[in-house]
């Protein structure tokens, strides 16, 4: 089963 | 003071609905460059990025640095107001907390103005790295919207798989399975039906469905598509604006648990 991931996990906050 | 005019309100309003479904609001960051609108959707699993940039609009002036945060929703009900062929100004004062539309039809003889509530909004920019994808492939944007509208049917979730050979959209689920394979274009006569496909290494990804449909309601923006893709980072749906700028789609993969 796969899991949607968030977009945060990839980029950073500025 | 901001001041930004566009002779045709067209593109504009199918700006906003390239992002309407996505976004509920958005900041709209104004400067000598032009117009940056940076924005997840509400499940933060996708990221919007529009730039347009300030030397393609008709008139562009913008005195101080201005962030303008608006409901998308009441922007479109606005934008509905104006026909496709009026001009389109958008003006603000420096510290406003109002924005307002202008449009004029053709002839000069109508002039109609709408004013909005600006909104405070506190959100997070993130900073997206340069990276150099492992695959990159261009397609006509109709062609991506049918794939995704098709695939959508036999599961919440679609693979993108891309080797040197072409690019293979998938899905199964309780129904059955979908298969769609596109090659490579090996004879370019028209630009904007090719299927070109730059690769570095194959890429296989699974993303949902839900979203890459979302992100399709930019297909009246631009001709082709670009789906750019490595291993484990999001992928990037890119729409040119004529001569304008891009919006760009970032959506997180679906990943093994």
């Amino acid at each position: 089963k796969s899991k949607q991931s968030g977009i945060k996990n990839y980029f950073s906050t500025k | 003071m901001f001041e930004a005019r566009l002779m045709n309100a067209t593109i504009l309003k199918k700006i906003l609905d390239a992002v309407k479904d996505l976004l509920n609001e958005g900041t709209f960051d104004c400067s000598d460059s032009g117009i940056q609108l940076q924005a997840m959707d509400n499940s933060h699993v996708s990221l919007v990025s529009l730039t347009l940039r300030s030397d393609s609009f008709d008139k562009f002036r913008c005195d101080r640095n201005l962030s303008m945060g608006m409901n998308l929703g009441t922007m479109a009900k606005i934008l509905k107001c104006a026909n496709n062929d009026d001009t389109v100004t958008i003006k603000a004062q420096d510290n406003a907390d109002t924005v307002t539309f202008m449009f004029e039809s053709q002839n000069h003889e109508k002039v109609s103005d709408y004013e909005m509530k600006l909104m405070n909004l506190d959100q997070e920019h993130l900073g997206i790295p340069d990276t150099d994808y492992s695959c990159v492939v261009r397609m006509p944007s109709m062609e991506f919207a049918r794939i995704c509208r098709d695939l959508a049917q036999f599961s919440e979730s679609m693979v993108i798989c891309c080797t040197k050979e072409g690019v293979k959209f998938s899905a199964s689920g309780d129904l059955g399975s979908a298969n769609v394979k596109l090659a490579q274009t090996s004879n370019v006569d028209k630009e904007e039906e090719a299927v070109i496909i730059e690769m570095q290494e194959p890429v296989t990804l699974t993303f949902a469905c839900r979203y890459l449909n979302a992100f399709t309601k930019a297909t009246p923006l631009c001709n082709q598509v670009q789906l750019s893709m490595s291993a484990d980072v999001p992928l990037v749906v890119e729409y040119r604006i004529s001569d304008l700028g891009h919006i760009r789609y970032y959506l997180a993969p679906k990943i093994e648990e």
